[in-house]
């Protein structure tokens, strides 16, 4: 489904370049449930970003679903991402005058899903992840935990091929996170939807069929710990 | 040091009203690890805001170094925090247009500590997050631990009595976290500063001396573990 070849990422700052990825290979099939890991900086969320089609390497190759797209333009990356990913942002990136449901519904939205079907789906995703009593509420108005799962519930509502969680459990506590968890591992297994995650939570791991280890924007060898 | 007796705290939300805290009985003593934990929507975020004079109760009583505070204005409580309270955001409040070194710095210069001897303050206290190579960088050209350290450090910095720490290791990695604990736990030891904090992370947990549990808003009895 994902394949990288090569792939750096630098910023120019100043006088100083910043190598957040230096060259990276990965490849990563249909159905996995993988764990990116690693110290803080050392480029999950650069690479996660990447394979998410939010932003662009520096150099390198990245297929996608057989589709090479290292030199398409932000509008056919975005096109992409609406119709196949689902990104859970490690700042949750919610829209802070919208509603907890305007928020969840909004990638559906952009992609013109039919609005009677989706409000349904919204309400029930939004259960699922334990907010069902606060769809009318604002970003404001609710707690660091609570945010993190509208940005949960976003991610699944667009039923996407592949789930890009960036430290997804963070801010939830343990009865929380096994129950986020024990969502993605049903969709995982009954939906076949990809899940790559990057996390510091060893509740996550513990699920995890393979663990890549990065350091210093580079996978660390010898450390892939299986095939899924 | 602190003392909070039937605190409330509400939102009125069109015609609900949420109860985040429900009736809070809580003393903390100078030089304290206390944890309080919970589940997400809980009340810690709120509790901590209470405490840190960032916000103010619905009801009940709350000293801080034995002075009364439940009736005092945001300028009086802000002079407070200045003085005497290092706080670390749960969502890191970091001001955008502000480096690392500025963001760090900012509430010294607030009250006006004499910029020579903080710059070199701002130095050793960043290099000590593991920063030291970032003092440049804009919050947006950092990673999320990256950031998370920002508003740890700036915490610090102030020399505070007490510090409230919201979550302080959501983001980061074991080594990371293990580092930032030790230096919060030399604080503690040699300046007998007072640590609270919210936190889901078993390795904060695995140091405090006392643990507080809440649930819906209210301390949960039978479950604060010691007195420290
Ligand atoms: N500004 C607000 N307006 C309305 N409701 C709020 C507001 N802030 C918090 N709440 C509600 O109060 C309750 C407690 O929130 P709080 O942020 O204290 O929880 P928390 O224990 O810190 O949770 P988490 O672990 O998710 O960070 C939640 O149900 C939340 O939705
Ligand atoms: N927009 C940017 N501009 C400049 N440097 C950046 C930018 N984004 C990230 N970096 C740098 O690139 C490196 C990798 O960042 P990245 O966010 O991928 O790390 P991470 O592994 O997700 O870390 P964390 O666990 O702290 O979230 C870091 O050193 C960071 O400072
Ligand atoms: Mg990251
Ligand atoms: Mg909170």
């Amino acid at each position: 489904l994902v394949e990288l070849v090569g792939i750096t990422k630098s910023y120019e700052l100043g006088r100083t370049v910043v190598h957040a990825l230096n060259g990276v290979d990965l490849q990563v099939e249909r159905g996995e449930f993988t764990v990116v890991m690693g110290p803080s900086g050392s480029g999950k969320t650069t690479l996660l970003n990447i394979i998410g089609c939010l932003d662009r390497a520096t150099a390198g190759t990245f297929r996608f679903d057989g589709e090479e797209l290292g030199d398409r333009d932000f509008n056919d990356l975005a096109e992409i991402r609406n119709r196949k990913i689902g990104f859970i942002f490690q700042s949750f990136n919610l829209i802070p005058v919208l509603n907890v449901t305007e928020n969840i519904e909004f990638p559906c939205l952009i992609r013109g899903d039919p609005k009677k079907a989706l409000r349904e789906r919204v309400r029930q995703v939004a259960e699922e992840v334990g907010l069902g009593k606060f769809l009318a509420h604002k970003p404001d108005e609710l707690s660091g935990g609570q945010r993190q799962r509208v940005a949960i519930a976003r991610a699944l509502v667009t039923q996407p091929q592949v789930v890009l969680a960036d430290e997804p459990t963070a801010n939830l506590d343990s009865g929380t996170s096994e129950q986020i968890i024990d969502l993605m591992l049903e969709l995982n297994a009954k939906e076949n939807v990809t899940f790559l995650f990057s996390t510091h939570d060893p509740r996550v791991m513990a699920h995890a069929r393979r663990v890549v280890h990065i350091a210093d924007g580079r996978l660390v060898d010898g450390t892939d710990s299986g095939r899924a």
